[in-house]
């Protein structure tokens, strides 16, 4: 199983390969839960769609309710799509907690909902694309993304 | 032979892996 600390860190690289308008350098910045769903919104617009989008609050500052509230409309589309789109269960072992995530910027919890949000990606329409881009990463970052891609497929039911 | 090990170095499994990812069917479940 992989490391979700190291995992948090090599997926923050990863998903800095979508140019999201909101900053997504460190764990910090992720905890608004902005730069997921502007990402999510590349991987598939037509399920992550501009509706959705707009109600993710911008500039939530310090207020961990605002984050969670964000987080959990990530959380919740990205379960959905993996059900509905994907035809495919998330297994309660994957399932992160957003009230940690918000709170305490808790890189374990934080990567658990990256690693959904890449399981998006690579199964998505646009996976030729992604997959391709993943395999331009630091090969140590290609290592990692690989792994969490093996635990995701470990762990889906159909 | 160096060519023998080419599949079994990081590099080799890294290739390997993502290349069979590519070859799925979009939207298979798996």
């Amino acid at each position: 199983e992989v490391n979700k600390t190291v995992l948090c860190e090599s997926l923050i690289i990863w998903l800095q390969t979508f140019s999201t308008p909101s900053p997504c350098k460190t764990v910090h910045d992720l905890t608004s839960g902005v730069a997921m769903a502007q990402a999510l919104h590349q991987i598939d617009p037509s399920w992550f769609n501009e509706a959705w989008l707009s109600r993710i609050k911008e500039d939530v500052g310090d207020n961990w309710r605002l984050k969670v509230n964000n987080l959990k409309k990530v959380l919740q589309l990205t379960v959905d799509y993996y059900n509905e789109v994907l035809a495919q269960q998330v297994s309660d072992v994957l399932l992160p907690d957003m009230n940690l995530i918000a709170e305490h910027a808790h890189p374990v919890h934080l990567g658990m909902l990256l690693q959904l949000i890449l399981g998006c990606a690579i199964k998505c329409e646009k996976k030729h694309e992604y997959i391709q881009i993943i395999m331009t990463l630091e090969e140590s970052v290609q290592h990692v993304v690989m792994t969490a891609i093996q635990e995701l497929m470990s762990k889906e039911t159909t | 032979d160096p060519n023998m090990k080419a599949g079994t170095t990081s590099e080799g499994v890294l290739a390997n892996f993502f290349n069979s990812l590519l070859s799925k069917k979009t939207g298979s479940p798996g």
